[in-house]
Protein backbone atom coordinates (compact mmCIF):
# COMPACT_ATOMS: atom_id res chain seq x y z
CA UNK A 1 0.00 0.00 0.00
CA UNK A 2 2.61 2.44 0.91
CA UNK A 3 6.45 2.88 -0.58
CA UNK A 4 8.80 0.56 0.96
CA UNK A 5 11.39 1.59 3.35
CA UNK A 6 11.47 4.17 5.85
CA UNK A 7 7.99 4.60 8.10
CA UNK A 8 6.05 2.47 5.70
CA UNK A 9 2.80 3.71 7.80
CA UNK A 10 3.35 7.20 7.55
CA UNK A 11 1.79 8.75 4.26
CA UNK A 12 4.32 11.92 3.98
CA UNK A 13 7.35 9.87 3.77
CA UNK B 1 -0.97 10.75 35.42
CA UNK B 2 -4.30 12.91 35.53
CA UNK B 3 -2.85 15.63 33.00
CA UNK B 4 -5.91 17.58 31.50
CA UNK B 5 -5.86 16.87 27.68
CA UNK B 6 -4.91 19.62 25.64
CA UNK B 7 -7.46 19.37 23.12
CA UNK B 8 -10.28 20.99 24.36
CA UNK B 9 -13.94 19.70 24.53
CA UNK B 10 -14.61 22.27 21.86
CA UNK B 11 -11.79 22.02 19.89
CA UNK B 12 -12.60 18.14 20.36
CA UNK B 13 -16.11 18.71 18.76
CA UNK B 14 -14.53 20.69 15.87
CA UNK B 15 -11.94 18.11 14.75
CA UNK B 16 -14.59 15.03 15.54
CA UNK B 17 -17.06 16.70 13.04
CA UNK B 18 -14.31 16.79 10.18
CA UNK B 19 -12.97 13.11 11.01
CA UNK B 20 -16.53 11.93 10.42
CA UNK B 21 -16.78 14.35 6.88
CA UNK B 22 -14.21 12.46 5.82
CA UNK B 23 -15.41 8.60 5.85
CA UNK B 24 -14.07 6.85 8.40
CA UNK B 25 -13.96 2.72 8.00
CA UNK B 26 -14.44 1.05 11.21
CA UNK B 27 -13.55 4.55 13.34
CA UNK B 28 -10.58 4.79 11.50
CA UNK B 29 -8.95 6.88 8.73
CA UNK B 30 -6.29 5.99 6.31
CA UNK B 31 -3.43 8.05 5.12
CA UNK B 32 -4.98 8.32 1.88
CA UNK B 33 -7.85 10.25 3.01
CA UNK B 34 -6.27 11.80 6.47
CA UNK B 35 -2.79 13.36 3.63
CA UNK B 36 -5.10 15.73 1.60
CA UNK B 37 -6.45 17.33 4.75
CA UNK B 38 -3.41 18.22 6.25
CA UNK B 39 -1.68 19.42 2.83
CA UNK B 40 -4.42 21.50 2.89
CA UNK B 41 -2.90 23.54 5.56
CA UNK B 42 -0.14 24.17 3.06
CA UNK B 43 2.53 23.63 5.69
CA UNK B 44 5.63 21.74 4.64
CA UNK B 45 5.61 18.11 3.96
CA UNK B 46 7.78 17.38 6.24
CA UNK B 47 5.98 19.07 8.95
CA UNK B 48 3.14 17.31 8.01
CA UNK B 49 5.37 14.25 8.03
CA UNK B 50 6.07 14.69 12.10
CA UNK B 51 2.32 15.86 12.54
CA UNK B 52 1.45 12.06 11.54
CA UNK B 53 4.30 10.53 13.05
CA UNK B 54 3.47 12.23 16.35
CA UNK B 55 0.00 11.54 16.20
CA UNK B 56 -0.36 7.56 14.53
CA UNK B 57 0.62 6.77 18.17
CA UNK B 58 -0.07 2.94 17.24
CA UNK B 59 1.60 3.59 14.26
CA UNK B 60 -1.02 1.45 12.47
CA UNK B 61 -0.98 3.64 9.27
CA UNK B 62 -4.80 4.92 10.18
CA UNK B 63 -5.61 7.41 12.69
CA UNK B 64 -8.65 7.16 14.72
CA UNK B 65 -10.69 9.48 16.10
CA UNK B 66 -8.27 11.07 19.13
CA UNK B 67 -5.25 10.49 16.69
CA UNK B 68 -6.96 12.53 14.19
CA UNK B 69 -7.52 15.75 17.04
CA UNK B 70 -3.72 15.51 17.70
CA UNK B 71 -3.15 16.00 14.09
CA UNK B 72 -5.46 18.28 13.79
CA UNK B 73 -4.07 20.05 16.94
CA UNK B 74 -0.82 19.92 15.72
CA UNK B 75 -1.42 21.70 12.36
CA UNK B 76 -3.59 24.51 14.03
CA UNK B 77 -1.38 25.27 16.57
CA UNK B 78 1.57 25.07 13.71
CA UNK B 79 -0.74 27.35 11.15
CA UNK B 80 -0.36 29.84 14.90
CA UNK B 81 3.02 29.59 14.07
CA UNK B 82 3.88 27.47 17.24
CA UNK B 83 6.44 24.33 16.27
CA UNK B 84 5.90 21.30 15.90
CA UNK B 85 7.61 19.15 18.80
CA UNK B 86 9.77 16.64 17.92
CA UNK B 87 8.02 13.52 20.34
CA UNK B 88 4.77 13.90 21.93
CA UNK B 89 4.32 16.02 25.11
CA UNK B 90 2.03 14.33 27.35
CA UNK B 91 -0.43 16.52 27.90
CA UNK B 92 -1.26 16.36 24.60
CA UNK B 93 -1.25 12.22 24.31
CA UNK B 94 -5.24 11.64 24.51
CA UNK B 95 -6.50 10.60 27.87
CA UNK B 96 -7.40 6.83 25.86
CA UNK B 97 -3.62 6.13 25.15
CA UNK B 98 -1.94 6.82 28.35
Amino acid sequence: QYPAGGSSTNPFL
Amino acid sequence: IDIPWVVKPEEKMKFDSIFESLGPVGGMLTGDKVKPVLLNSKLPVDILGRVWELSDLDRDGMLDKDEFSVAMYLVYRALEGEPVPMSLPPPLVPPSKR
